[in-house]
């Protein structure tokens, strides 16, 4: 079974003209195990 | 080699006891022979089958990602009637195994798979069968949930298989390299999925911050209340700042989905698809597998905007529980032979507000069967 999340974040405004400019970063990478209530990704206050 | 000369001697000692006749002696083979080329085989499949996956998982850990490849195998597989064989696989892990049995039985489910006993909300006797083994609740504290108000959290246990931003026509989600699929086929097409067409795009980026956030936010609020069919996803773009993450759950898993985030879920879509095996082997080698597949997809805000929840069942994991709507069925026997039926749709009241749920609440369990 699989799990697909969609799902609107924060991003940099003052940044919307580069690639990845997103405020929003996930904190896992391709193949990590997780488990449910580990942080998947964090924004900060703009 | 010592089981084939004893089989050999036994059968040469039956066919002289027999008089020694031709004909008798190549019967006597027949079945003993049929049983070990068979065992000989599968014995070689499962031998060849752990070297690809030893290969597969030596060429990640360097670096090499597999590319889209369909097989005769994955062709194969549609035409096998998965529905019936994920229900009979229900039915047979619904059967109440003796006490005295559950402990050896669940031990070996979990030596086999890698489940953590220990967290188990019960002890092991306490659960009559693997499929309730298998969608078992865990102790309290087992999984603390990240307090950081500014993070969304895993909704489940397990494999982090993609991740990224939507950017581009169509909203594309890479299944593997070499294939992706619209977020669009995945959600439906009834989806408040944020989107702007493609000309908006320029214009936005070239207003000053504020007047930008403005009107993403008017422009969210349109696209959403907008009827679909006056939306053309293919050539709309997504709003900026939208993500997606797949997580694939392996048997040994806790199957039960939770709530990333404080969540108003709105809208309920359920599609009675296939159901495909998930794994990874299939995810390089069939084609459209999280579109094709049953699902429930759960779709609503949060605090920064749109979020859904696509759970996509497999063969072995067919059914999908939501712990906010208790009587809804899956893996139901199909009553049409067309896998491409539209979903079954329910918006949840009040209107506007939906099922509130909090970081954390349970969502939906996955069932065996």
């Amino acid at each position: 079974s699989t799990v697909v999340l969609v799902f609107q974040a924060p991003i940099s405004l003052s940044q919307e003209n580069r690639d990845s400019s997103s405020e929003f970063r996930f904190s896992v990478q391709r193949g990590d195990r997780v488990r449910v209530g580990e942080a998947l990704g964090r924004w900060q206050d703009q | 080699a010592s089981f084939l000369k004893k089989l050999h001697k036994t059968t040469q000692a039956r066919s002289f006891s027999n008089g020694g006749g031709g004909g008798s002696k190549g019967d006597s083979f027949l079945l003993p022979g049929a049983t070990v080329a068979t065992l000989l085989m599968l014995g070689a499949l499962h031998v060849r089958r752990m070297y690809d996956d030893r290969k597969v998982e030596e060429a990640q850990e360097k670096g090499t990602e597999f590319e889209f490849q369909p097989d005769v195998k994955s062709t194969f597989l549609r035409l096998l009637p998965l529905r019936s064989i994920s229900r009979c696989w229900g039915l047979l892990t619904s059967v109440e195994i003796p006490v005295s049995l559950r402990p050896y039985v669940y031990g070996a489910w979990a030596r086999a798979f890698n489940s953590n006993l220990e967290e188990a909300a019960f002890p092991l006797d306490e659960y009559a069968s693997l499929r309730e083994f298998f969608v078992r609740t865990l102790k309290e504290g087992s999984r603390p949930i990240d307090p950081d108000p500014q993070c969304l959290v895993s909704p489940v246990d397990g494999t982090v298989l993609r991740f990224g931003e939507l950017r581009g026509a169509g909203a594309m989600i890479e299944q593997v390299k070499g294939f992706s699929y619209s977020a669009f086929s995945l959600l439906g097409a009834s989806s408040f999925l944020p989107l702007i067409a493609k000309g908006d795009v320029n214009e936005e980026s070239s207003e000053p911050e504020n007047a930008s956030r403005e009107k993403s936010k008017k422009s969210w609020l349109r696209v959403s209340l907008a009827s679909p069919k006056v939306r053309d996803p293919v050539s709309a773009c997504p709003m900026k700042g939208l993500f997606y993450c797949v997580i694939y759950l392996k048997p040994g898993d806790y199957h039960r989905i939770h709530a990333p985030a404080d969540w108003n879920v709105l809208v309920r879509r359920h599609f009675s698809g296939r159901l495909l095996p998930v794994n990874e082997r299939a995810t390089r080698t069939i084609r459209n597998l999280y579109v094709e597949n049953e699902r429930v997809v759960l779709e609503g805000l949060w605090k920064e905007g749109f979020m859904a929840l696509a759970a996509v069942g497999a063969t072995n994991i067919g059914s999908i529980e939501l712990s906010i709507e208790p009587e809804l069925r899956t893996n139901q026997a199909r009553k049409k032979l067309l896998h491409s039926e539209p979903p079954e749709d329910r918006i949840y009241e009040p209107d506007g507000i939906g099922r509130t749920l909090k970081k954390g609440d349970e969502v939906a369990a996955f069932n065996m069967g």
